[in-house]
């Protein structure tokens, strides 16, 4: 696909780990509008699940969309996607391709 | 330059 149509790919990450062992950049109101993730920590979950990757760029959070948040809001998102015991894994919605969708 | 924010914020779970 080209960089205007951009695939996207749904990963359910297991809350295998204390952790879930990724760090995000980004978010509304920067160069980055939608968080990326910069660092994926070895023994994490999003590391043993095997799916995620450093540079993709996530979309959604539980179904629930990043656009327009800003890098505080994305992160409590995330934080509390992993912290509920409503659910036994986090599903993420990313894409390969460095841009705002 | 870039916004300043983009190059402070980076969060880690």
């Amino acid at each position: 696909p080209g960089l205007l149509e951009p695939t996207s790919t749904l990963v359910r990450v297991a809350k295998s780990a204390s952790t879930l062992g990724i760090a995000i950049e980004g978010g509304a109101n920067t160069r980055q509008p939608l968080p990326r993730i910069v660092t994926i920590q070895r023994g994490g979950s999003a590391h043993n699940c095997g799916q995620l990757r450093v540079g993709q760029v996530i979309l959604e959070v539980n179904g629930v969309s990043l656009r327009g948040r800003e890098h505080r809001d994305a992160a409590r998102l995330i934080a509390e996607a992993f912290k509920t015991n409503e659910r036994d894994h986090v599903d993420f919605l990313v894409t390969e391709f460095n841009v705002a969708l | 330059s870039p916004p300043k924010e983009y190059e402070d914020e980076v969060t880690f779970f």
